[in-house]
């Protein structure tokens, strides 16, 4: 999903 | 992963150990904000509680875990082992009017009114705002130590790296997130200034210093 997407980043 | 992203994780790493290394071997906080050490071990605090709930990779964990580690690590050198020399009197910041408005900010834009999502939104808005402390206090003296330089360039330079990988991802992967966008330009831009000065006087073997 998108929001598990910007998750991704520090 | 992109080349951007990597290398401003990399700066961002650097600029967190470049400042604990000079606290460590000067034995001296001086010239440093305690207020801005403050909010940053916040906004990893806040930003990163999905260590509990979600592991993405070993990379993601062991970073996340360092940056949080290093950020209370400089705290305690600035607030408990070397606080004699914390000069308090030039960090008057008032930190409070960076986190309520923050704080309310992230209740009303967020995408999605759900507690990790919130700290998660607050945490980019903190940082974007978390260094103002920092260069408050170096208007306010009018100087800085060449290695608090580095410092902050390395810390400058990680959002505009990550905005590259922002730029990247868009192209290549049509992903944007408007919130990290958004803060991420603003947190750029504040050290503009900085790296102005940073690239006319620290990169040609001057102190940092600024008109009276």
């Amino acid at each position: 999903s998108e929001e598990a997407k910007h998750k991704d980043e520090l | 992963m992109n080349v951007f992203r990597l290398t401003g994780d990399l700066s961002h790493l650097a600029a967190i150990i470049i400042l604990l290394l000079k606290i460590w071997k000067s034995r001296s906080c001086a010239g440093i904000s305690g207020k801005s050490q403050i909010l940053f071990a916040i906004v990893f605090t806040t930003r990163y509680l999905d260590l509990l709930t979600s592991f993405i990779s070993i990379y993601n964990t062991s970073m996340k875990v360092i940056y949080i580690g290093c950020a209370y690590a400089t705290v305690y050198l600035i607030y408990m082992k070397f606080r004699a020399t914390y000069d308090g009197n030039h960090d008057s910041f008032r930190v409070e009017f960076l986190v309520v408005p923050v704080g309310g900010l992230a209740v009303l834009v967020n995408h999605d009114f759900s507690f990790l999502e919130i700290l998660w939104t607050f945490s980019i808005y903190l940082e974007s705002v978390a260094i103002l402390p920092q260069l408050f206090m170096i208007s306010k003296t009018g100087e800085a130590e060449t290695i608090t330089t580095h410092y902050l360039f390395c810390l400058g330079l990680y959002r505009a790296l990550y905005l590259l990988n922002w730029i990247w991802r868009f192209y290549f992967e049509s992903f944007f997130d408007m919130i990290a966008i958004v803060a991420g330009v603003v947190q750029t831009v504040l050290y503009c200034d900085f790296f102005y000065l940073y690239i006319t006087k620290v990169l040609k073997g001057k102190k940092l210093s600024l008109p009276a």
